[in-house]
């Protein structure tokens, strides 16, 4: 038997915002410890890696360890009947064929029930990543809105963006057929509120290119936290990562571009 | 134009 249990629906249906555009369908790992996803996009250019802890739900319980194929459209779907309010929990017995999304009204006098079907995710088994736990050169943590702005911004100049990243703080450059266009973020010396901060950890300059397309997909996460990382090291996948909540965590990968 | 690298350079093993 599976259970998970969140009072805020809204926090399940912003990680499938966060993930529906990467991802047409993904394995859910469920064990003692919470909810795990791993899965790269389609092109193999990006990573997305989902934690949602067993001791941020409200009710948990996992018997045994299930590896659920979902399709990323259907779950949406299915979340778009949940009101805003409602609370939502999920459902399954050992070797399920099918899983369950229960919403429930405030007042408890609205119960809905949905049935999924889980799918055959019997193609290459990526099982769980051991993504290393690397020291990276630099560390940038910087409102989600603003990052979510330059790279919408940004994308009109062209199919990628330079991120160089020193003490001072974090430029990102983009140029193309029209034009160029710089944005510099200075390190803030006193923000008032902490998610307005932004904060750069350096070992050693970078400088990377990163892909539009990818950007602006991580960037759908950000109605989940206030504030984004963006881990880097040259030559190695950019990390962005966005905390959910007390219950996790989204993090994407992106391989860096490289000149021909 | 740079070159897209594929994430499974980095992380997986196949």
């Amino acid at each position: 038997m599976f259970e998970a249990r969140l009072v805020q629906s809204a926090i399940l249906k912003k990680v499938l915002d966060a993930i529906k555009d990467l991802l047409t369908e993904a394995t859910f790992e469920c064990s003692d410890s919470g909810i795990q996803v791993q899965a790269m996009d389609n092109a193999h250019v990006s990573l997305v890696s989902l934690n949602l802890r067993s001791d941020g739900f409200d009710k948990y319980r996992c018997d045994r360890n299930l590896s659920m194929g979902m399709s990323i459209a259907s779950m949406t779907k299915i979340l778009r009947c949940a009101g805003a309010e409602d609370t939502v929990t999920l459902r399954a017995v050992d070797n399920p064929e099918n899983i369950m999304f229960i919403f429930e009204s405030p007042n408890k006098e609205k119960l809905a029930e949905y049935e999924m079907k889980l799918i055959n995710m019997d193609q290459e088994h990526l099982g769980i990543i051991k993504t290393k736990e690397t020291s990276y050169s630099c560390v940038v943590k910087m409102p989600s809105q603003e990052f979510s702005r330059i790279c919408r911004d940004l994308s009109q100049f062209g199919e990628s963006i330079t991120f160089a990243c020193s003490k001072e703080g974090i430029k990102f450059s983009a140029s193309g057929d029209f034009g160029q266009a710089t944005v510099k973020l200075a390190q803030t010396a006193d923000a008032d509120k902490e998610e307005e901060a932004v904060l750069v950890t350096m070992q050693e300059p970078v400088k990377l290119t990163f892909s539009c397309r990818y950007l602006n997909c991580f960037v759908k996460a950000g109605p989940l936290c206030a504030q984004v990382q963006l881990s880097m090291s040259n030559d190695v996948p950019l990390v962005c990562e966005y905390k959910i909540g007390d219950i996790g965590h989204i993090r994407y990968y992106l391989a860096p571009k490289i000149d021909d | 134009a740079p070159k897209q690298r594929r994430i499974r350079e980095f992380f997986v093993k196949w």
